[in-house]
């Protein structure tokens, strides 16, 4: 069969929402969370 | 592990804004996701219609929430670039409906160890737990395999784990986006006091005496029996494989005991739709003749027929012998309504006959094909190069393939390619907006405990390939020859899809592999109705907005900063802010700068209350005065004082 032909969305690395927001520079609360006042834990 | 207050609650009925600036693809799958907290939550999703709070889901930097209902009104969450992945909303929205991540529990140090050097430097505070003065475990035990937990490479500083699991075997279960876990169920319906759900009917795997209800049809020639084994297969049930025993039943109409064209019929109990369509699975076992058959019918109740009206709506021939197998019945039903199984002797000599198990009712779509792959077990890992699917075809004629790659140690890749097809001529091309949702089954018999996994890929007909051509133009044109098993030419597009779709751990799990057999179920949905900016709808206080009004236009609003959270939007050609509110509060101003609450209404109600009072009291006490003083002179002191004496008569 002809070489697998696709491209590769993930570009092989199963990035989990924590790496995501991590590359991006964000330094939310617990990796994901939008706190404000009230909620600040 | 929830927020605790009753006011972080949402309604059981979540109004939802997709905003424009999301992907066509994530808009896709965030419907996608509801579909499951329908099929197994209480919790649904509406658009929003003006209602004082709803969640807005837009395209922001990454995939964040806020923690339970803010009561802000228009609450944000982020579906970012790679955030559109169906169990990733999954994480999101339970943010939204109150909970924390699971690590975070009070009594986290009993089940995970974390590893503190580990953790990047100024992150460590992402591994704080907290008692349970804030958060609530809702009496449900610590969950490993919950969507919420961190995975075990969370913010580590380097190759090692930051979480070690006391118990070994669960190091490779944390940090799972594949779906709710069973305990995320448990602690949402027990935090939002579920008792039912939208979309699921019924789930039937006859293990209880009973049979779910079902009863034997009348009229019909035979019964269906309840058995754990039969002589001719099959040698156990679906639902346990005969792994238990003393357990594992199914239903089997002996078709070797009757003559031709008899049939036995067994109905569903009584069952109350309420979306209007439903999709019927069953794994269906033949090991009576090839030409043996189950046909699938309703009897639907409506006021003019007591007995209700049966209709048949599919007849499932040519049932391959000696294995079972997933079968998917569409229904659209809007009465009450049973359903019906009925097994017809065929004209060959049978040896057995028919058997179903694990049969699932539910309110939603059924896939639109299904890819089994056989012998699943010996291709994992000797698979070199990609396992192809058979060719389908979407509801709007594009002719689709699936191909699985196996031969990576650690993952399982899949992808989405267009082929050349017999409609090519007559479709649309660069392909447009069509969403190919591929998901690896969790042949769990019961589809409130499955956990399937499932990837969603949407042909952008302006996506460029590296060399400049239209990635999903005509396979004819962009793709690559190959051929089918059968030697028959044809082009194969270049495929979209994941290299990291699933683990080769995970994929052992569960029942993902069930009788060395895998499900893909397909479905490939025309999304371009999600693509037009469709009029907003009118919130409930009257003023009309259409979207153009709402959406901000670049030019007008780029220089124009609203304050405090306010939107702005262009009115009349003019760039407006519109301001946020509350139960008893509001922001107001041009620029939303003002901020006013009922309690200031109070305050200037009373005080302009106190004002009249006082002025109208000086009032009163002035004419008083002047009324008094008046009098005093009418009966003045010149009559009383003036002598009798010295008084003259004229």
């Amino acid at each position: 069969t002809p070489e697998h032909f696709v491209k590769d969305v993930d570009g092989g690395i199963d990035q989990d929402i924590f790496d995501i927001n991590e590359a991006l520079g964000l330094d939310l609360f617990e990796g994901d969370i939008r706190l404000d006042g009230v909620q600040d834990r | 592990n929830s927020i605790i207050g009753e006011n972080y609650r949402w309604p059981h009925t979540i109004p939802y804004v997709l905003e424009d600036s999301l992907e066509m693809n994530a808009k896709g799958v965030i419907l996608n996701a509801f579909e499951r907290y329908r099929l197994k939550t209480c919790i649904d999703f509406k658009p929003w219609t003006g209602e004082a709070n709803f969640i807005s889901v837009f395209k922001g930097s990454g995939c964040w929430s806020s923690i339970g209902n803010k009561r802000v009104g228009n609450q944000s969450l982020s579906i970012g670039e790679n955030c559109d992945r169906i169990a990733t909303i999954q994480h999101e929205f339970l943010h939204a409906l109150g909970f924390w991540h699971e690590q975070s529990r009070s009594d986290r140090d009993d089940y995970v160890n974390i590893i503190w050097d580990r953790i990047q430097s100024g992150k460590e505070n992402n591994f704080n737990i907290y008692d349970d003065q804030v958060s609530d475990t809702l009496n449900v035990p610590y969950d490993y395999t919950s969507v919420m937990h961190y995975s075990k490479t969370a913010f580590r500083n380097g190759t090692e784990p930051t979480i070690v699991t006391r118990i070994p075997d669960f190091m490779d279960v944390i940090g799972q986006r594949m779906d709710f876990s069973d305990s995320d169920l448990l602690k949402l319906n027990r935090l939002y006091n579920c008792s039912s759900s939208l979309s699921f009917m019924d789930s039937c795997n006859f293990e209880l005496e009973n049979v779910c209800g079902m009863i034997q049809g009348s009229g019909d020639s035979a019964d269906w029996q309840r058995l754990s084994q039969v002589p001719s297969g099959p040698e156990s049930d679906h639902s346990n494989m005969g792994q238990c025993a003393g357990a594992g039943f199914f239903m089997h109409f002996n078709s070797s005991a009757v003559s031709t064209g008899a049939m036995a019929v067994l109905e569903s109990r009584t069952l109350y739709p309420k979306r209007g369509f439903q999709c019927l699975q069953f794994y269906l076992y033949n090991s009576g003749s090839g030409s043996d058959q189950l046909n699938i019918y309703i009897r639907e109740y409506s006021a003019g027929s007591e007995n209700g009206t049966v209709t048949l709506v599919e007849e499932i021939k040519d049932i391959p012998t000696g294995s079972w197998q997933l079968y998917h019945v569409p229904l659209k039903v809007a009465n009450k309504f049973r359903v019906l199984f009925g097994g017809v002797r065929g004209a060959g000599a049978s040896l057995g006959g028919l058997s179903i198990d694990d049969i699932n009712l539910s309110e939603t779509r059924c896939p639109h094909h299904i890819w089994r792959i056989r012998n699943f077990t010996q291709l994992m890992g000797s698979l070199d190069g990609a396992l192809y699917s058979p060719p389908f075809y979407s509801p709007k004629g594009y002719a689709f393939q699936i191909s699985l790659t196996l031969s990576n140690p650690t993952n399982a890749g899949i992808y989405f390619h267009l082929i050349s097809g017999a409609n090519d001529d007559q479709l649309e091309w660069p392909c447009p907006w069509q969403q190919a949702t591929m998901t690896l089954l969790d042949q769990n018999p019961d589809i409130r405990q499955r956990m399937s996994n499932q990837r969603s890929v949407t042909t952008d007909p302006l996506l460029t390939d590296d060399d400049g051509s239209y990635f999903w133009d005509r396979p004819s044109k962009v793709g690559q020859e190959a051929l089918f098993p059968n030697g028959t030419q044809f082009r194969r597009g270049k495929g979209r899809g994941t290299s990291a779709f699933i683990t080769h751990e995970r994929l052992k799990s569960r029942d993902f592999i069930k009788g060395d057999d895998v499900y893909i179920l397909l479905t490939v949905e025309d999304i371009s109705h999600l693509n037009t900016t469709a009029p907003q709808p009118v919130p409930t206080n009257g003023t009309p907005t259409t979207s153009t009004s709402t959406a901000p236009t670049p030019g007008l609003c780029v220089n124009f900063a609203c304050e405090n959270d306010g939107v702005c939007t262009v009115w009349n050609g003019k760039a407006e802010c519109r301001c946020p509110s509350g139960d008893d509060w509001w922001y107001m101003g041009a620029r939303c700068e003002k901020r006013g609450s009922t309690r200031d209404t109070i305050v200037i109600t009373a005080s302009s209350t106190a004002a009249v009072f006082a002025v109208m009291l000086v009032v009163t006490l002035l004419s008083v005065y002047c009324t008094r003083r008046r009098y005093r002179q009418k009966t003045g002191p010149s009559t009383a004082e003036v002598p009798v004496e010295n008084e003259h008569v004229f």
